[in-house]
């Protein structure tokens, strides 16, 4: 959750 | 995972919950606008293209088919059901979809974390989302008298997006480099537009009387 494009929340 | 975000994403849960009963059992969507479903569908079409290319976590997954499945049946159930087409108000739920889609779009190709296909299509999910009730609050106006099910259907969305601001704020505390300042602009715009519904949602639950929006 730095910014990358991991979105974790929905 | 954070109290908040879990409290969001149940209550996100919950709101789905509620307009599937009230469809599938009463088998009436009136109150609903068709218009705020299908940019729904389309939210989460949009947003949820990670689902083959990621993989976060089971929960995630799950939640994701869920909110998939459920906003795409949903359309499904109020354009082709034999029943429930019925009740659809289709003259008063006029809003035109694509005043709030092309402004978006504009925006995800413009302003976004990163110039690649599901990133701005992520983003553009973001922006829609954040105005995609602006149909069903029109509809909630011009609907005189407001059934249960539909003001709790809208107040659960509403409580939703306000638990998720503060997971961001708790996330921002605890986890290093953790800012969104797109998602956190585009979710705080999408909560204020509740304001003016809360405040008549809790009036007339204080007073006991049915909800009324003014027009």
């Amino acid at each position: 959750t730095d910014g990358e494009s991991t979105h974790d929340e929905l | 995972m954070n109290i908040f975000r879990l409290a969001g994403d149940m209550t996100h849960l919950a709101s789905v919950l509620v307009l599937l009963l009230k469809i599938h059992t009463i088998k009436s969507c009136a109150g609903v606008s068709l218009k705020t479903q299908e940019l729904y569908a389309l939210v989460f079409a949009t947003r949820y293209l990670d689902i083959v290319t990621d993989f976060i976590s089971v929960y995630n997954t799950v939640m994701k088919l869920i909110f998939l499945g459920s906003s795409f049946s949903i359309v499904w159930y109020i354009r082709h059901h034999r029943v429930v087409r019925r009740s659809y108000d289709k003259d008063q739920d006029t809003f035109r979809h694509y005043l709030l889609m092309i402004p978006c779009m504009l925006l995800a190709l413009f302003v976004h974390e990163k110039f690649t296909f599901k990133e701005v299509m992520w983003t553009f999910s973001l922006y829609l989302e954040a105005v995609a009730i602006l149909p069903q609050l029109v509809l909630l106006q011009r609907t005189r008298n407001i059934d249960n099910l539909t003001g709790q259907y809208v107040f659960l969305l509403g409580a939703y997006r306000g638990l998720y601001i503060f997971n961001w704020i708790y996330r921002y505390f605890t986890e290093p480099h953790f800012v969104h300042w797109i998602t956190w602009i585009a979710g705080v715009v999408q909560t204020l537009l509740y304001a003016d519904f809360f405040y008549y949602y809790f009036e007339s639950w204080k007073n006991n009387v049915r909800l009324q929006l003014p027009a």
